[in-house]
């Protein structure tokens, strides 16, 4: 297999195995020595490096926007978009004044395989794998939701305590080191003011809550900048998305990452369901990638921007 | 490496709210082993279900008994992924 060079040549354009991700994110570092660095926030369980690349123009302490994909590994168009997002990170600072004004104010996270087992697991075992790759004690079913994991409504109505279901929620919150190392990083970093963890498939942009009705404080703000975000989105090719709170928009979900992150007092907090519309679910072709990844960076700039100009 | 030759993918819609409660309560017939690819939300939205080939007369069968609207959205998955891994390996090649 001919291995790109640089990541100039990295072809976007197809589905990629963990190792080529990790490549890539190491050549983005060396290729941009001054913007881009890689923290290793943690490891998963099976002791793989949970890679997050940081985009900083200097500073220190600065507010910073988070961006996860993955998470649910079997949501490959996540994790190809993610790639995306960071090569034109690096291509549009100096170039668009947009990014550039973002960049010279806040840092950028992006953490592109956020459940990499799982990733692991869907590429060379079993292509419908969702969750992380943790047996469960006393059980012969594996893994857990990282996204019913989080102490935010844990447990609540909305995952399953059977460790046989897709939506398991774990036996305690954060007991997934793919979910406690973001805890940590978020915690420790303190000033992060924008997070936004990345899906597929249904065409979503969702704000919390998902485990209560209690609307959010910011919801009316929220609400209005989602609308503004799925309008640009839809500018491109026309993808129609719907927009709404977790709970009003699809259904209750107990444990979620972006009601904890909320709840830690990020406001601008946002989960995206990518496409597909219904013809082919997880398995979206790869020429779908790229178009994909261009109109959601349409919606991404939009809260990006507004979070820039709107530090709290 | 798991295979999912002859799993199709259902593609369920619900008239209203009393068959989207039921099709919620599919969630829970283990015996079906379904995998939600887009889970139950409003009337609006359908229900995307992939379902193993040994259950699919069955659960047929129970749609048509619940006189639940379906389609199949994804034949046979097993092509699909098979397509995908090909394209994988000749474009990496």
């Amino acid at each position: 297999v001919a291995e790109p060079r640089n990541t100039d040549s990295f072809d976007f354009s197809r589905y990629h195995t963990i190792s080529e991700i990790y490549s890539f994110q190491d050549m983005l570092v060396a290729e941009n020595p001054d913007l881009v660095s890689k923290i290793v926030i943690g490891q998963s369980y099976e002791g793989r490096a949970l890679n997050v690349l940081k985009f900083s123009t200097g500073g220190t302490g600065r507010p910073a926007i988070w961006i996860d994909t993955g998470i649910h590994s079997r949501e490959w168009v996540t994790q190809a978009s993610g790639t995306w997002f960071a090569k034109k990170i690096v291509s549009n600072y100096g170039r668009d004044p947009a990014l550039t004004a973002i960049l010279n104010k806040m840092d950028i996270f992006v953490e592109i395989v956020t459940n990499p087992d799982g990733f692991y697991y869907s590429h060379n075992s079993n292509r419908m794998w969702r969750k992380t790759r943790k047996p469960n004690p006393g059980s012969r079913c594996a893994g857990v939701d990282p996204n019913r994991n989080w102490d935010a409504g844990f447990g609540g109505p909305g995952a399953s305590s059977n460790p046989c279901s897709e939506t398991y929620r774990g036996p305690r919150a954060h007991s997934e080191s793919e979910v406690q190392s973001i805890v940590n990083f978020v915690k420790t970093h303190g000033n992060i003011q924008a997070f936004v963890s990345i899906h597929s498939y249904s065409q979503m942009l969702l704000y919390p809550y998902g485990y209560t009705r209690t609307p959010v404080k910011d919801q009316t703000e929220l609400h209005n900048l989602a609308k503004k975000a799925i309008t640009d989105l839809a500018s491109l090719y026309g993808t129609r998305y719907r927009y709404g709170s977790i709970i009003n928009t699809i259904y209750q979900a107990s444990g979620g990452t972006i009601d904890w992150t909320y709840n830690q007092g990020i406001k601008y907090s946002y989960t995206f369901e990518l496409r597909d519309t219904g013809r082919y679910g997880f398995i979206l072709p790869a020429n779908q990638i790229i178009p994909t990844a261009t109109e959601t960076w349409l919606a991404l700039m939009a809260i990006m921007d507004h979070a820039s100009k709107n530090t709290y | 490496k798991e295979t999912f030759v002859g799993h199709q993918v259902i593609r369920i819609s619900a008239k209203d709210e009393v068959q989207l409660s039921l099709i919620k309560d599919l969630e829970d017939m283990v015996e079906f082993e379904l995998d939600f690819w887009r889970g139950v939300t409003d009337v609006e939205t359908p229900v995307d279900v992939r379902v193993p080939f040994h259950s699919l007369q069955s659960f047929k069968s129970h749609l048509e008994s619940l006189n639940m609207d379906y389609r199949i959205m994804i034949e046979d998955l097993q092509t699909m992924l098979d397509e995908e891994q090909e394209e994988m390996e000749s474009t990496a090649r």
